[in-house]
């Protein structure tokens, strides 16, 4: 029942396939086969043998990076800067992280930084109602978001609130004008507690593909990214460019998303990921 | 970028005399990672790379002054080929209106891809320069704040937009909203709904009711340009569960590559309309398969 075959050229090339269809990119799949290929080449092996060493391969990647983002509410607030491109699930990582603190007993507020696109700011102020979080809103449409911060920040750090959660608007890495705005909307942050902040959560969708290598690139060095939120992994998206980027960057990946809802949220853990990747 | 790979191939080759078939595969071999690092789909590559090879013998290439740049001009058509520009190509780029108004156009896709915001350019683009009297509605009565971002657009595109009334499900929003453009005689009616998983069933059924209760003279399936090789799940899910009649690529302001055009065509069929770039109401663009093939190739 257990049908047993060769691991040679083909079946390697078949492993490499895939790798390399679950988004894990040409690069990464070639190297994590050609270590295959040094231990277990020629070998007589079942399709489940291949699969798990395989899934074990990328665990051992991906352990690393598998690291809960640590809070510390003695910073009166925690800052969690949460920043991404377009649609990745940034306002909703922030209303199911809000979810999440308040369960944990910890009081949260949302600061509700996109204040360009339509109808931003109502979408967070309903997960703040949903999630107990009070949000600080923008006096109008158009206001500027580092002058929110600001103020929402010297705020919070008299009302007793534990952790701020700042939503800022999706922007594309590669338009300069919208990266230096984010840097000013740090530097405003640090104007008022200069450790802050203290988490820069970078967004991702499952489905992208090769450019998030790009997108964390850019992210980090202009706002020096501390951890990664990779969302929609409900989908049949593998996201399987996280590998890749633990390779590259090493950066830890603390959660996943894996729907809609305020409760939909878990920790990247690098044995299931790893499994999904395999199929 | 690819030509500077081939130079490499063919240079090294060159120097060992007569090229062979192992030669044009050690070429080929590098328009398919190529074509992978760009974000297009395995068995998409594998196809092309197929029709790459037939035209790369037939045309005897191997005695070519400047093999490397005559395998990426082969491999340039074939894109363009594949991405809409062939010789079955109408040039009808934009969105068909051909029928009996009102005309519904229903927008369609995963998650975040951009189905609102497009919504809204459609909407300025018909009525500026298509002179139509437009209605927007939107059926997503799930993402907070949805419907009110649709009537914030429609505010600004200077359409009429469908009354929101809480509490309706998407398929009777879709029904009001028909009934409405029937009785104020609007041209064009535009379905925005919300962001579903192509392995969601019951999600998918629910937009397959609207489509079957609206029939929309155009299905849109509004995609991401950084999407990776999950495009071809997408795509094959809601051509087969919904059905598609034409494509939408958002956020190509970005510097993903965007194979995922040239899988979601090839997957669904469907021909790639019209593509997002930008965050404003104006950012709508005519898709032009030569411009897509020379960024895929990169
Ligand atoms: N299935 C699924 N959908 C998600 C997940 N996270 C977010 N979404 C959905 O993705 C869409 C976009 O989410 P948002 O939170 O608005 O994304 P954003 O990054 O804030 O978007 P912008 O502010 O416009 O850049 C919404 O429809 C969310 O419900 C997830 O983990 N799974
Ligand atoms: N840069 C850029 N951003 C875009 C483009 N199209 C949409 N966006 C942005 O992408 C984000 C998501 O757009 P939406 O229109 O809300 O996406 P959606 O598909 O309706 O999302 P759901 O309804 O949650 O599924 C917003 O921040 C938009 O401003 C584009 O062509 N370029
Ligand atoms: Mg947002
Ligand atoms: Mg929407």
């Amino acid at each position: 029942v257990f049908k047993k075959r060769r691991l040679d050229d083909a079946a390697l090339e078949e492993l490499e396939e895939t790798l390399i269809s679950a988004d894990l990119g040409v690069a990464a799949s070639q190297r994590i086969v050609e270590g295959f290929r040094r231990t277990r080449f020629g070998r007589e092996v079942t399709d489940e043998e291949v699969k798990a060493a395989l899934a074990e391969a990328l665990a051992e990647i991906l352990a690393p990076v598998a690291l809960p983002m640590p809070i510390d509410p003695g910073h009166a607030p925690h800052v969690v800067l949460v920043v991404g491109v377009n649609g990745t699930g940034k306002t909703t990582t922030i209303a199911k992280l809000g979810q999440q603190y308040r369960a944990e007993g910890l009081r949260c507020a949302f600061v509700a930084g996109d204040t360009f696109r339509a109808a931003a700011v109502e979408q967070l102020q309903i997960w703040g109602e949903r999630t107990g979080a009070r949000v600080h809103a923008p006096a109008k449409h158009g206001a500027d978001a580092a002058g929110l911060a600001f103020d929402a920040l010297t705020t919070a750090r008299t009302d007793g609130t534990q952790v701020l959660l700042v939503d800022t608007a999706g922007r594309l890495h590669n338009k300069s004008a919208l990266m230096e705005e984010l840097r000013k909307i740090v530097r405003v942050i640090r104007r008022v507690d200069p450790t802050a902040p203290h988490s820069v959560l970078l967004t991702l969708d499952a489905t992208t593909g090769q450019n998030a290598l790009q997108q964390v690139k850019v992210f980090k060095e202009m706002v020096d990214v501390s951890g990664l939120a990779v969302t929609k992994l409900d989908g049949s998206a593998k996201g399987g460019v996280v590998v890749a980027l633990a390779q590259e960057f090493g950066l830890p990946v603390h959660f996943v998303g894996v729907g809609e809802k305020a409760g939909d949220l878990r920790p990247f853990e690098a044995r299931d990921f790893a499994r999904g990747l395999v199929g | 970028a690819l030509s500077g790979k081939l130079t490499g191939v063919f240079d090294k080759l060159r120097r060992r005399g007569a090229l062979t078939d192992a030669d044009v595969a050690e070429a080929l071999r590098e328009v398919r990672v190529a074509l992978l690092e760009a974000d297009v789909a395995l068995p998409v590559v594998r196809d092309l790379v197929a029709k790459v090879r037939d035209a790369a013998i037939g045309q005897a290439i191997i005695r070519g002054v400047n093999p490397a740049q005559q395998v990426v001009k082969l491999v340039h058509d074939q894109l363009v080929a594949a991405l809409g520009g062939g010789l079955d190509d109408d040039g009808k780029r934009g969105i068909s209106l051909e029928a009996a108004a009102p005309v519904a156009i229903l927008m369609v896709g995963l998650q975040g891809s951009g189905k609102t915001t497009t919504s809204g350019k459609i909407a300025l683009r018909l009525r500026n320069r298509d002179k139509k009297k437009v209605l927007l509605a939107s059926l997503d009565v799930h993402r907070p704040a949805a419907q009110l971002q649709l009537e914030t657009l429609a505010q600004q595109a200077g359409v009429t937009s469908l009354p929101i009334i809480a509490g309706q499900s998407p398929l009777q929003i879709a029904q009001r909203a028909m009934d409405l453009a029937r009785r104020e005689l609007f041209d064009v009616v535009l379905l925005d709904t919300a962001g579903r998983l192509a392995i969601d069933d019951a999600l998918m059924a629910e937009v397959a009711a609207v489509k079957a209760a609206t029939n929309p003279h155009e299905t849109l399936l509004v995609v991401d340009a950084m999407t990776g090789q999950d495009a071809v799940q997408t795509a094959t899910a809601f051509q087969e569960k919904v059905g598609v009649t034409g494509i939408v690529m958002t956020r190509i302001d970005g510097d993903a590559r965007g194979g995922a055009a040239l899988s979601m065509r090839a997957v669904t069929g469907a021909p790639i309309k019209l593509l997002g770039a930008g965050e404003k109401l104006d950012a709508l663009e005519d898709f032009h398969p030569d411009r897509i093939a020379g960024r895929i190739l990169g």
